[in-house]
């Protein structure tokens, strides 16, 4: 029998808290919901509830499958490649809110390319907190890697330069940048931070968001990515059982890719992004 | 956002005869929404929403009130009511008996922050307050807090080589050290950690167990969504959670996850967390939580 609107509307009901459930931004879960609504109107299903229901559940994998491939794919180590053989570094600058694994996310990034054969410098671009150099300075260490520093206070964009010019002139493949955590509500902090990026002009902006958060992540991504724009995305703490929702969230909303998902605290636990993982989870 | 969706409501309300079923149940789903949004757990909002909607139908309004008085009103109590009532948290704590706070939370929550905002809070109000590092894992922790420790000029307790000790011998050498010297406060600084890392939650039990805090409490980050309470809920059978400190609420999350932390555990929320500086701390306020919550 035909799928009438007025027979979808519990099913839809449903399915939009189970989304919200899984963690996917309520304005977000809605439009989702709508779309699923519409390619739903007038198919053809068999009567039983979990007939429908299967029907449903596959509809709602395609259209998430379509959304996150929408942000498209980034292969980064042809990026640094092409700026090797121009003998240029590649930059990387990292941003996003406080607590959310930039730092973390640096080292991983930083082992993942040194176990390829690239050299990489690190950058602390967070003079602010509170034993933000001793922490990067330790995994610099583990990783035998040069990481550049001024004094707590320092300029930020004046640090991240000097790692840059630091990495030409040593021919260094690769420059990572780690920043101060920040709220995107706070605008003096989203102005420091655009000042790094325009000194500095990196290849790569990365977005390092926690996987944990909740409505929350469509506003930071929005607004991180009006104010300095976000090139690509890392979400962590896929470990701590977050279903997933803020990957749908974040690329729904600013429509870039995910590189990796972090999955502990551990060098190794950097995975590349698979839309279907996510999907798996989504839909189990 | 969330102030236009009680807008609506209220809208709705005045543009109604009586307090009908149709009205309440667009009442109830206004509110679903703003509490979805304001990241509350689902199942909560669905058994709060139950409860509105119960009453909000058999109310009767009093003279001189109109129906959305009367439903704004229950709207509002039902959510302090979750929070265990209107009045702020007492924090009294008794001096010279070196009453023991463990914080506990997830990576990145805001723990070392706030543990330093903490020891703030009671050296301001007159209290001799000491610190202990008991993060042997994460990069930096204890210059993090020691660098926290030297700005509020409270002594710090962490072995520079902690990488190699167990956080609770050194948990146990601090308090002891500090009792002995005759701290008010003693405020204990762990490793970040999620219900799925059985042998860190263990860890934290064995911490717990040792040294025996007079409050646990958990530092949870006010943009945590849908998995706020089952963490919350495994972090409570894990050691038991006396009180909660809601962290970054000066962003634009409405701390949601908290109501369910609360609602999993039974602890009381206490604390706030304004910004990253050492005295962007506030007592918790049921009511103004409430209505920020609502827009
Ligand atoms: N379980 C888990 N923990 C993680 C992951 N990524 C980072 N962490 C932990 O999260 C905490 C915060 O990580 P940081 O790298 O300091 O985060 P940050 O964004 O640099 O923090 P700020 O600089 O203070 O804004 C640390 O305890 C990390 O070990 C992950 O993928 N899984
Ligand atoms: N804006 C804001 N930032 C905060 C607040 N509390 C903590 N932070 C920031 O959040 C980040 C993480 O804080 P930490 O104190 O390192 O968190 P933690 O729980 O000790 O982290 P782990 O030990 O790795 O689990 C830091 O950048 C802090 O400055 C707050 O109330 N507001
Ligand atoms: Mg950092
Ligand atoms: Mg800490």
């Amino acid at each position: 029998s035909e799928l009438t609107e007025k027979k979808l509307e519990p099913i839809m009901n449903e399915l939009l808290l189970e989304l919200v459930a899984c963690d996917i931004a309520f304005p977000i879960a809605e439009e989702i919901v709508d779309h699923l609504k519409k390619e739903l109107i007038g198919a053809k299903v068999e009567r039983s509830k979990a007939a429908i229901r299967k029907f449903v559940k596959e509809k709602l994998r395609e259209v998430l499958l379509s959304l996150l491939e929408s942000g498209g794919e980034i292969d980064l180590i042809k990026m640094i490649e092409e700026k090797r053989r121009r003998r240029e570094p590649f930059v990387i600058l990292f941003l996003g809110p406080n607590g959310h694994g930039k730092t973390t996310t640096i080292a991983k990034i930083a082992y993942l390319l040194l176990k390829k054969g690239y050299s990489v410098v690190l950058a602390c671009s967070d003079t602010f907190r509170a034993g933000a150099r001793e922490q990067l300075e330790e995994h610099a260490k583990r990783l035998g890697v040069k990481m550049i520093r001024h004094e707590y206070g320092a300029d930020p964009a004046a640090v991240a330069y000097d790692a840059v010019m630091y990495a030409r002139a040593r021919g260094i493949d690769v420059v990572l940048i780690d920043t101060a955590g920040r709220m995107q509500t706070n605008v003096n902090l989203m102005e420091e931070l655009n000042k790094i990026a325009r000194v500095v002009e990196p290849d790569l902006k990365v977005f390092v968001g926690d996987a944990l958060t909740g409505n929350d992540a469509l506003e930071q991504a929005m607004k991180f990515n009006e104010y300095v724009g976000i090139d690509a995305i890392v979400l962590t703490k896929v470990d701590a059982d977050a279903k997933g929702g803020a990957a749908i969230t974040i690329v729904k909303s600013i429509r870039k890719p995910i590189l990796f998902l972090g999955t502990g605290q551990r060098y190794e636990d950097l995975v590349p992004f698979n839309p279907r993982w996510i999907i798996d989870r989504l839909l189990e | 956002r969330l102030g236009k969706a009680l807008a609506d409501v209220v809208k709705k309300l005045s543009r109604a005869a009586i307090i009908d079923r149709r009205v309440v149940e667009e009442v109830v789903r206004d509110i679903q929404r703003a509490l979805l949004m304001a990241d509350v757990n689902v199942r909560l909002v669905l058994e709060l929403s139950n409860r509105i909607r119960e009453r909000a139908l058999k109310v009767e309004v009093p003279p001189g009130f109109t129906k959305k008085d009367v439903v704004i009103r229950i709207i509002y109590e039902e959510l302090v009511r979750l929070l265990g009532g209107e009045k702020p948290p007492r924090i009294d704590i008794p001096r010279r008996r070196g009453y023991t706070i463990m914080l506990v939370g997830i990576q990145g929550s805001g723990k070392t922050t706030s543990a330093a905002k903490l020891a703030w809070f009671f050296k301001n109000r007159g209290y001799k307050v000491a610190l202990i590092c008991a993060d042997t894992y994460r990069p930096g922790a204890h210059d993090q807090l020691k660098q926290l420790a030297e700005l509020i000029e409270a002594p710090m307790y962490g072995p520079k080589d902690s990488n190699s000790r167990s956080p609770v011998d050194i948990a146990l050498e601090g308090v002891s050290l500090f009792k002995k010297q005759g701290y008010d406060v003693i405020i204990i600084d762990t490793a970040g950690r999620h219900k799925d890392e059985h042998s860190l939650m263990k860890e934290m039990t064995d911490i717990a167990s040792k040294i025996r805090p007079d409050e646990v409490m958990l530092v949870i980050d006010a943009t945590i969504g849908q998995q706020a309470y089952s963490q919350a809920k495994a972090f409570n059978e894990a050691v038991k959670l006396g009180s909660i400190f809601i962290s970054k609420l000066d962003g634009s999350a409405k701390g949601g996850g908290a109501l369910s932390a609360v609602a999993a555990t039974g602890a009381v929320i206490k604390f706030i967390g304004t910004g990253e500086k050492v005295d962007e701390i506030e007592l918790f306020d049921p009511s103004s939580f409430v209505s920020r919550l609502l827009g």
